[in-house]
């Protein structure tokens, strides 16, 4: 439940307007935020939204965290 | 591959935002 509360908080540090979902446009806003450039959040998102479709959803965004955290098809 | 290195690079840059976020995250008061 840890991994659970820290993946929402993530999650809404991402999601300013709490629209529960994360746009590409959320992820540039975090290039002042965070050390990473504009390229690499494109990339983070591409890589995250794992159905291509510009909505990188809470579901998608937590298996990315947890395969981050425990590595692939970690539990 | 190719593919492999664009795995790796996906993943290297997938640690560096988790990472940064868990510092930010641990970093407020």
């Amino acid at each position: 439940s840890a991994v659970i509360e820290k993946t929402r908080e993530f999650f809404q540090i991402c999601d300013t307007e709490g629209k529960g979902f994360i746009t590409r446009r959320d992820m540039q806003r975090l290039n002042g935020e965070l050390p990473l450039s504009a390229d690499e959040l494109e990339n983070v998102f591409d890589t995250l939204d794992a159905d291509a479709n510009g909505y990188l959803t809470f579901e998608e965004f937590s298996s990315g965290f947890s395969e981050f955290m425990f590595g692939p098809g970690g539990t | 591959d190719p593919n492999m290195k664009g795995a790796a690079a996906n993943e290297g840059v997938l640690a560096n935002f988790f990472n940064s976020l868990l510092s930010k995250k641990t970093g407020s008061p």
